[in-house]
């Protein structure tokens, strides 16, 4: 399995619709100072069902919604949708293709999409249980957080271990 | 229960010391039950001793050798069960310009197993990937993507 | 006592805002008493807007912004009440090329005042210092020190 | 005031006796990780009466003892001396140049020096009292500490503004 293509619109930075398709191999992602590349990482976890806002450097869930600079308006909803090969079967569903989306809108309202059918946030959770790429999972380390596997208490650190057993 | 985890806590070590010589070229680091009467409810520690250096408190270690560190246990954990991708935002900040080419050559070792999408400033990191994404903001609070060849630098 | 400290609460603010302005080529912050009635006791809260950019909360700031606006925040403190010297290990770790570039030049206009010595890994830093010390581990487990002129790099 | 020179012998990595001059201007200390840099960094703190082991990176004062190597046996004792050029007598003391040294031994037992005369902690410690580089002041910033201005809960950067005040 591997992770084809985001689309995101309206999260956080990403005021416009924008498309990012991966291969295979190695991608690295460049920029400047506060140009948004954190935002995508969190964009992939947000739409893997991430729900701690403090993981995703908020105070509650409605800022990941574009908030609006000087010269333009806040928006009134975000989408990300992530797009995964599943040519492999890792995942328990009868599609090569599988694609997650997420919005949310400043009313709180949730919507949850797999393959454009509308689904629940649990539908999502198991549908990624045991690949290692849910919320709980190691597959997504976080700006400033790679130290935090040697500085834990060592009790907190057996849950990483646990995920991997 | 018991004997299973005690098997995936020794293989998870294992790993974690050939990983840890390969990246520190030499030296060795393993994993150690606090709490060797009840297993199953232990913390776990960390040793770490860089080649040539006497084996100290983690505290000790330097900022670089502490992230190489947690980098190498990372990769054993990954080495044992991969996940199909992984995303890393900046892990590498902290190594010098020699340790950082270490990192990618063993990242390009790896990707056949996992496919993964590095946020960076490092050059070398930048330089082993397959594809670079540039995220600008001419628009002042406004992200945007171009998509770069090898050989072209933003930011 | 209490009119001391609100005026020279004023005064870190007032320098903070001009720092960070300076730094950022532009957008603003400042700090706020977070209990305006108990001032002798209150917290302190930190606000910063980035050119361009709504005011958010802090924690949306990116690893840079936040980086750069501490340092802001330090340099201001400095502004008013100068120490001797100042030893900053790494401070600008988490800064792009140009922003380490903004950095070191500011560091040179307060540098008649006060005294820096930077541990760095940044190109930017080294070419804007007078003097550069390199450290070496030929043998392992043991510091050396190298004076290096400047042009010459080591690690 | 200026920091003229730092003499070190046994500190941490430094098993062999070095000597650092300074000028005025602005110094950059470099080298590959591991090397040494911070322990300068910590030297320093030390020396001018950090009684912190938490700051220091150790878990007991004893852990500023070179400890050895695989080729050399740890030795008996640190010592760092810093020379601060006093003409503009910003130090209360009659003197254009000011050495403070500072020595323990693996018993634990701590040595002090003002230009060469033993002393007490106490007197060092009130020597640089609001000159801003005592152990309390805002003159060391340690690596991956700059951020901790900005998250430390707002009362305890209250201490820093105090300090500044
Ligand atoms: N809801 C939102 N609406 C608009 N802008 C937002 C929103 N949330 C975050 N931002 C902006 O996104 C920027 C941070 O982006 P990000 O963390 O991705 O930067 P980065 O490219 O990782 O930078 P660095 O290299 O410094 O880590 C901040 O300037 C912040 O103001
Ligand atoms: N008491 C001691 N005896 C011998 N070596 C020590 C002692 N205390 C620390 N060290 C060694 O000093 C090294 C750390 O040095 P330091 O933190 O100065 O590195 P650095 O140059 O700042 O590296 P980085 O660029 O990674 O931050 C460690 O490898 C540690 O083992
Ligand atoms: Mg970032
Ligand atoms: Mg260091």
């Amino acid at each position: 399995m591997y992770l084809k293509r985001l689309d995101m619109q309206g999260f956080k930075s990403f005021a416009e619709k924008i498309c990012l398709d991966f291969n295979s191999g190695i991608t690295s992602v460049v920029g400047p100072n506060g140009s948004g590349k954190s935002n995508i990482a969190d964009a992939i976890r947000w739409v893997l069902g991430e729900q701690s806002v403090k993981t995703l450097r908020g105070s509650k869930m409605e800022d990941v919604i574009f908030a609006g600079t000087e010269h333009r308006k806040p928006l009134g909803f975000a989408e990300v949708s992530i797009t995964l090969d599943n040519s492999d079967s890792s995942l328990p569903i009868a599609y090569d293709e599988v694609t997650i989306t997420r919005r949310v809108f400043r009313s709180g309202e949730s919507e949850y999409m797999i393959n454009k059918a509308p689904c629940r946030l649990k539908d999502i959770t198991e549908l990624l249980l045991d690949t290692g790429i849910g919320r709980d999972g190691y597959s997504v380390i976080g700006q400033g957080r790679v130290d935090e596997i040697l500085s834990t208490r060592s009790e907190d650190r057996r849950h990483i271990f646990e995920e991997a057993s | 229960m018991k004997k299973q985890f005690l098997e995936q806590f020794k293989l998870i070590n294992e790993n974690f010391n050939i990983v840890f010589r390969e990246l520190f070229n030499g030296g060795r680091a393993g994993l150690i039950l606090v709490d060797q009467e009840n297993v199953l409810e232990s913390g776990i520690d960390i040793e770490a001793q860089p080649p040539g250096k006497k084996l100290q408190n983690m505290l000790l270690l330097s900022g670089g050798e502490r992230a190489f560190t947690a980098i190498a246990l990372l990769f054993a954990i990954l080495r044992l069960k991969p996940t199909p991708f992984c995303i890393l935002d900046e892990i590498e900040a902290a190594l010098d310009e020699a340790n950082v080419y270490r990192f990618i050559e063993y990242i390009k070792n790896f990707s056949c197993k996992t496919q993964f999408i590095m946020v960076t400033h490092r050059k070398g990191t930048m330089e082993g990937s397959d594809t670079l994404y540039g995220v600008t903001m001419q628009e002042h609070g406004v992200s945007k993507i171009v998509s770069m060849k090898m050989g072209e630098k933003v930011g």
